[in-house]
């Protein structure tokens, strides 16, 4: 987007979770996005057999967040030898759930007419910020009181250049929300909100000072397993 | 007033974070 312009959630390049030769000629690449509030699985299908490739579908293993399709995969046509077909497949969050490792793991299976094939991606947690993560002030105050100190996690984020507005700016167009600013002998802090879709929120600290490129996170959830998710959020969003 | 007091309490939460 231009100046001004909301520039949305950044989206990671698709990677291959499915290799052909582990799958009988079929080679699967995918990413994961929210789009307008809708969890998406955007897929590339590519039939490297010799043989036309047809009647596919899809099944996720149960998983954290519950996440599942929200209907079926849509290949229009059968795939012919050579040809790649892409897809969005939109997911919903009312699956069945059971806690992963890590916690955003995820089994996939795909069928075709030749046979079924499993492979495990990762989401990246941020999939699942939703639109009304802006925590009420004082709830923020007192939930930040309430979390234990030792449920707090603190990370570095190294080589980020961005000012503390900019930052800001980014990471709400990742449904990370800036609830209070308060400038301290010459460093930022951010104290903002997120809320997952299945009404977890995650309390955060974002110290930025004025010519250091490190900046400090400290993440406060009363499920703590979700913090290192969260830092791997602002890493992605900030740098990219 | 509540608002201030909120606000209050922010500048309240940030300073004791830098200077424990």
């Amino acid at each position: 987007g231009g100046v001004g312009m909301p520039t949305g959630a950044y989206v990671v390049p698709k990677t291959i979770w499915l290799p052909a030769m582990k799958a009988k000629g079929l080679e699967i690449s995918g990413t994961f996005a929210r789009r307008a509030g809708v969890l998406h699985m955007e897929l590339s299908l590519t039939n490297k057999a010799m043989s036309v490739m047809s009647d596919f579908a899809v099944q996720f293993n149960r998983n954290s967040f519950g996440l599942a399709p929200a209907g079926p995969l849509q290949v229009v046509a059968p795939l012919n030898p050579n040809q790649t077909t892409e897809m969005g497949l939109p997911l919903s969050t009312v699956g069945p759930v059971m806690k992963m490792e890590p916690l955003n793991n995820l089994q996939v299976a795909v069928k075709n007419n030749i046979d079924v094939f499993y492979f495990s991606c990762q989401y990246p947690i941020s999939i699942l910020f939703v639109e009304d993560g802006k925590m009420e002030r004082q709830v923020f105050l007192a939930t930040w009181k309430d979390i234990p100190n030792d449920s707090e996690a603190q990370y570095q984020i190294k080589d980020c250049h961005l000012n503390s507005d900019a930052a800001s700016a980014r990471l709400q167009s990742s449904n990370i929300f800036t609830i209070a600013k308060r400038t301290v002998d010459g460093q930022d802090m951010l104290y903002q909100s997120i809320k997952l879709t299945n009404g977890i929120w995650v309390l955060v600290e974002l110290r930025v000072q004025t010519g250091n490129p490190t900046y400090m996170l400290s993440v406060k959830c009363r499920a703590a397993e979700v913090s290192q998710l969260v830092h791997q959020c602002y890493e992605m969003v900030l740098k990219n | 007033e509540l608002e201030d007091g909120l606000d209050e309490a922010f500048s309240r939460l940030a300073e004791s974070r830098t200077n424990p």
